[in-house]
């Protein structure tokens, strides 16, 4: 009977870890990694962008991810596109207007974020419906 | 189940809260 016992689940601990992970990246704390976008530094952990993105997946996975402390992403037009994606992947929350969909599409295609690819895909095609 | 007879959801929050930046 002493070993019966019960499972606690926490149903916020998820956003909560979540939550303190953004909290760490806006303060700088434990950063390993300077994503360049345009010549803008985004600073972010390694773990939560391999752990969102295929691409970042392919960069950090083997031991030379290691040692990657800079890291250059397309500039141009669709470089506006990144930083709404460091923020969803902070926040689970996707930022999106007409005027961004487009540069946030490119940058999530580039990202291999498939999920946040067809999210655009489908804001886009509502906005031209009438 | 090695002697767990029930899930009890908690609601609240599961670890402390780091201070958000001034």
């Amino acid at each position: 009977e002493g070993a019966l016992g019960y499972v606690r689940e926490f149903t916020r601990h998820s956003s909560d870890v979540l939550g303190n992970l953004n909290e760490l990246r806006l303060r700088g704390i434990l950063t390993d990694v300077t994503l360049l976008v345009g010549g803008q530094p985004l600073r972010a952990h390694k773990a939560v962008l391999i752990a969102c993105s295929g691409f970042f997946y392919s960069i950090f996975r083997g031991r030379a991810g290691v040692g990657v402390d800079v890291l250059s992403l397309p500039g141009g037009p669709e470089a506006r596109g990144f930083a709404p994606l460091l923020d969803f992947m902070y926040t689970s929350r996707l930022r999106l207007s007409p005027a961004t969909a487009p540069a946030v599409l490119a940058a999530a295609t580039y990202l291999q974020m498939e999920h946040v690819v067809q999210a655009c895909h489908r804001f886009i095609q509502a906005s031209y419906e009438p | 189940h090695e002697g767990v007879v029930a899930t009890v959801k908690e609601a609240g929050r599961s670890i402390h809260e780091i201070p958000r930046e001034e």
